[in-house]
């Protein structure tokens, strides 16, 4: 699921394995978007990391090998020291199978960006497929979308060729699912446009939580935040700046 | 319209 809601945004990149577990930041190649993703060590049943090492993987080639596991099937990574490939392997406890594959690495020189600290003007959650739907649907309008975040809600708006869209949420607190509800925490108003492309194909990570977080400040990158029981994928997005 | 601005100018490489 990790590598699906990724996979189109960068091609190839590190998994950088560590004491804490698998980590990966990575840029599209425009420089608008980033991702950074963390597989805790605690979200595996078993997890061994004798030295620090980068993986560079082909995200396609680690889609198509994960193509050939079945949905229930126990899956083992393993990388030798300075390794050449990393061995996949699926087991299905009822019937004894086991399958192994191999996927070759590559030698990647990934820049790892600083992200500084932000206090945000404004942190929202909501539901991740609310979020989806309302970048679908203004992305039929529009290639930007406005979100503006007040007192009053979280608005998102925009306007096309065939007219002009907006969904404003209101804070709610769902008591029986709050997984269904929205918070807004504000500083501050914020007001910023985005590219829709980028969002929508953020969403890709929406089967990751039922919620997701949005922190926005004016004129920085806008925070989207998957958060998983032991993990997490961000992404990151420039803003479209001036008229 | 408005300039789609790039992470680089935000993000720092160490």
């Amino acid at each position: 699921q990790v590598v699906d809601a990724i996979k189109d945004l960068v091609q190839d990149c590190n998994f950088d394995c560590n004491d804490s577990g698998i980590a990966l930041q990575a840029m599209d190649n425009s420089h608008v978007a980033l991702v950074a993703m963390h597989l805790k060590t605690e979200g595996f049943s078993q997890y061994r990391c004798d030295r620090n090492i980068a993986l560079g993987v082909n995200l396609a080639s680690l889609q198509k090998v994960l193509r050939a596991a079945q949905n229930e099937d126990l899956l083992t990574l393993k990388a030798e020291d300075a390794p050449d490939v990393l061995s996949l392997v699926f087991e299905n406890s009822e019937n004894d199978r086991i399958s192994e594959y191999d996927i070759k690495l590559m030698d990647i020189d990934q820049e790892h960006l600083g992200i500084p600290d932000t206090e945000y003007g404004a942190t929202v959650t909501l539901p991740s497929a609310e979020f989806q739907r309302i970048c679908r649907d203004l992305m039929l309008i529009s290639e930007s979308v406005g979100i503006e975040a007040t007192k009053e809600g979280i608005k998102f708006s925009c306007a096309g060729d065939i007219g002009s869209g907006a969904v404003t949420l209101r804070q709610n607190a769902n008591v029986d699912k709050p997984e269904l509800s929205t918070t807004i925490e504000l500083q501050e108003p914020v007001a910023l446009t985005f590219s829709l492309k980028y969002l929508v194909n953020f969403c890709k990570a929406t089967g990751l939580s039922s919620t997701v977080t949005l922190s926005l400040s004016n004129e920085v990158p806008l925070l989207i935040e998957y958060k998983m029981e032991h993990g997490f994928v961000r992404f990151y997005l420039a803003p479209k700046i001036g008229d | 319209g408005a300039r789609q601005s790039t992470l680089g100018s935000f993000f720092t490489l160490p």
